[in-house]
């Protein structure tokens, strides 16, 4: 990706993140739609032989052979069975049989996380840079499992089975259901038996957002990413008949729009159709449309195809009304058209109500850097409470998912639309699913850096060096409401690389303490064997609780309206720096709630040392619904090692 | 409609399996074969699970659960790109 390593820290670190043969021999193991192996981020020039711990496969198939693998794609293989069983053979008209991506997305996220250096990279001039992806050494294998965007979970369970064959060190799934107990739940189960041979698997959050208990991937032997913004925007700025401007983004390429102010109409006033506010194809009255801009409406259709419509029925051009909050994506349209949010369609719906002869135009600025304030939680990104275990917090981390450019498919367009035949190199995109593989690649860094760290360490490192502050002091904001963000959106906050290879602290956790978790969850003999593939019957003599897992982030869900209560949490830090003391301070808005930690002080002598505290939360009843944030930080005076605190009232 | 087959997973205690088994790729399928001739395995997992994918009526899926060391067998869920 161009910009996002930078935005992350990660240019120009050597010092942190060398060039040495411990990076190249970090495995990113990719379970998407596929890759298109010709793409330069693919090229392995300056990489030494294949790691000899590899023992995946490059697998032929249609349009793809073995000799398309080289010592940046060590391997691919793909997974149609079930897809097939169900829906019947793939149909070779329209995607290959084999490792291939014929839909784009799993060469994006692949080469997010573990891209080589390609110069002068971009979409139609946008984002121009050098991109890479975030462990740029590192090596990548890829499992096509999803096919034409669906993923069958028997498809997705074969795919980590050989990943964990193969030995791979990270796996990367941006990809989701619904809100599975774990115990149907494949990508749980397939990451517990990844996370037990110390595979770190991160996973997308869902873009559900900015809807509360919309997460996917929930369970926590998962890292689950959110999507932020980065310092880079697109402008393109809609000027109204009436003076009034305002700002959207477009990664509109072509041809500008006649000098000077034009028609402006909205689509459900030149439609019959019920929906004609969504310009779905054929509802548009090219009469009443001809030559002119028309505004659409956000849903149904996707914001590309809306262009599209209008371009077909004679529109001069196009302004897209998100109708999901104040969130912005940008599209590389086939007419000059931009997205403005929710407020701002509002607005110039407003206009065109008003003035009998409502007219526009449509600049288009390019691309921007140094976008302040960034980040910012991204509107879609799926929020909590956690559905399945509202004590544990879910997302873990934000990153970069917002516009992000990477390499693209050669067999669709930059807008997926058929009728669209440009062909992309790199093209930018949004969604969870483009944060998720720039934590993989980073992972993958840490991975090397800490080879001997466990999935929880590097998770733990990841999320207690986390930021949730700009520099000047304010909090992170949220797109969707323009206020600052709660851990409920951006769990531990954004992601800081250079600062999570020496967190000083970490929570780790073995699968033995995931055991105890699932046994507090009151998991039966038969479901715990289904997660963990062994016979475990949990103590009846002994308490188990789910407070007692040692996550670095506390959630704290209290029922509503029932008097006084009390819950204690238990955790452990290990050592992973230098010997030190470190202190603990709380920080919490709301005086009511009383947070006793003990014991306050604990002081480390030798590395991997573990030491235990505990946490009494204890509040006074609240009404329903009432949410109270804080933090939880432990310092020596060089580290902070911060735990995010959500308390809610349910 | 209980004719019409769909994609099973199958998880199986592996613990439970027979001595008179020496590959549980073959008490896997001896499980399958116990409840229809005609059930196909779509794939057998290793790592991820104990167990394996097939297709199966609703019929077979019901009689299946009952068959020993069978610890469930759920319906596939699909999944989608975020």
């Amino acid at each position: 990706t161009t910009r996002t390593p930078l935005f992350l820290g990660l240019d120009n670190r050597p010092d942190v993140f060398n060039d040495s043969d411990a990076m190249s021999n970090v495995i990113i193991g990719v379970l998407d739609s596929g890759i298109w192996p010709e793409r330069r981020s693919f090229d392995d020039t300056g990489l030494g032989p294949v790691p000899e711990s590899w023992k995946g496969e490059c697998e032929s198939g249609i349009n793809f052979s073995s000799a398309m693998c080289n010592r940046k794609l060590i391997g691919a293989r793909y997974f149609s069975s079930g897809y097939e069983a169900t829906l019947g053979p793939i149909d070779e008209s329209k995607e290959s049989k084999s490792p291939r991506d014929n839909e784009g997305h799993g060469t994006h996220t692949a080469s997010t996380a573990a891209g080589s250096v390609v110069q002068g990279a971009s979409l139609l001039g946008y984002a121009l840079g050098t991109a890479r992806g975030m462990a740029y050494r590192a090596r990548v294998a890829v499992y096509k499992v999803c096919w034409l965007g669906k993923c069958f979970g028997p498809d997705i369970l074969a795919g980590m089975d050989k990943a964990i064959d193969d030995n791979v060190n990270v796996l990367s799934l941006s990809l989701g259901g619904e809100h599975f107990d774990f115990y149907s739940d494949n990508v749980a189960i397939g990451a517990f038996a990844a996370m037990e041979k110390g595979i770190m698997v991160s996973c997308s959050a869902g873009n559900a957002g900015p809807n509360q208990f919309s997460l996917a991937n929930q369970a926590p032997w998962i890292t689950t990413v959110g999507a932020g913004t980065i310092d880079r925007d697109f402008p393109a700025y809609v000027s109204l008949g009436n003076g009034k401007n305002f700002s959207g983004v477009s990664f509109y390429a072509g041809n500008p729009l006649p000098s000077g102010m034009l028609p402006l109409v909205y689509a459900g006033n030149a439609s019959n159709a019920t929906n004609g506010n969504l310009c779905i194809m054929g509802t548009l009255i090219p009469e009443k449309v001809k030559g002119k801009i028309v505004l659409c409406d956000g849903g149904v259709n996707v914001r590309a195809e809306k262009g599209y419509v209008v371009k077909s029925a004679g529109g001069a051009g196009m302004i897209f009304a998100n109708t999901n909050g104040l969130g912005l994506v940008a599209d590389a349209h086939l007419l000059p058209a931009a997205a403005v949010g929710q407020l701002d369609g509002d607005e110039i719906k407003k206009y065109i109500t008003s003035d009998p002869n409502p007219t526009a135009t449509i600049l288009f600025g390019g691309t921007m850097v140094g976008v302040q304030p960034a980040p910012i939680l991204a509107a879609f990104s799926s929020r909590g409470p956690n559905t399945i275990t509202p004590e544990i917090l879910k997302p873990d981390i934000i990153a970069p998912g917002v516009n992000i450019l990477a390499g693209w498919s050669g067999a669709v367009s930059p807008t997926g639309l058929p009728e669209d035949d440009r062909r992309v190199e790199f093209n930018i995109i949004s969604g969870t699913s483009m944060s998720c593989p720039h934590v993989s690649g980073i992972a993958a860094l840490l991975k090397g850096v800490h080879p001997e760290w466990s999935p929880a360490a590097i998770r733990s490192a990841l999320m207690t060096t986390a930021y949730t502050t700009y520099r000047n002091g304010g909090a992170l904001l949220d797109e969707a409401t323009g206020k600052p963000s709660t851990p409920f959106g951006h769990g531990a906050g954004h992601v800081d690389p250079v600062s999570a290879v020496n967190p000083g602290l970490v929570y780790d956790i073995n699968a033995d303490d995931y055991l105890n978790f699932l046994c507090a969850l009151k998991y039966s003999p038969s479901q715990i064997n289904i997660i963990t593939r062994r016979n475990f019957t949990c103590d009846s003599s002994k308490i188990y609780s789910v407070t007692d897992l040692n996550y670095p982030s506390f959630s704290v869900a209290f029922p509503a309206d029932t008097g006084s209560n009390t819950i204690r949490y238990s955790r452990t830090l290990t050592n992973v720096g230098p010997s030190g003391t470190y202190k603990v301070a709380v920080t919490l808005p709301d005086s009511s709630v009383e947070i006793i930690v003990e014991p306050e002080t604990v002081s480390f002598t030798q590395i991997n040392e573990k030491i235990s505290y505990s946490v009494s939360f204890t509040a006074p009843s609240k009404p329903p619904s009432t949410n109270v944030f804080g933090k939880i930080e432990w310092s020596d005076g060089t580290h902070l090692v911060t735990g995010p605190v959500a308390i809610s009232w349910s | 409609a209980m004719e019409e087959k769909k994609t099973y997973i199958i998880h199986m205690a592996k613990s439970q399996m027979p001595a008179t088994f020496d590959d549980h790729t073959h008490w896997y399928d001896a499980s399958l074969k116990s409840v229809s001739e005609s059930a196909e395995m779509i794939y057998v997992y290793n790592n991820v699970i104990h167990g394996f994918a097939a297709r199966l009526t609703a019929q077979e899926a019901e009689s299946l659960k009952t068959q020993p060391g069978i610890l469930s067998v759920l319906p596939e869920v699909i999944y989608q790109l975020h």
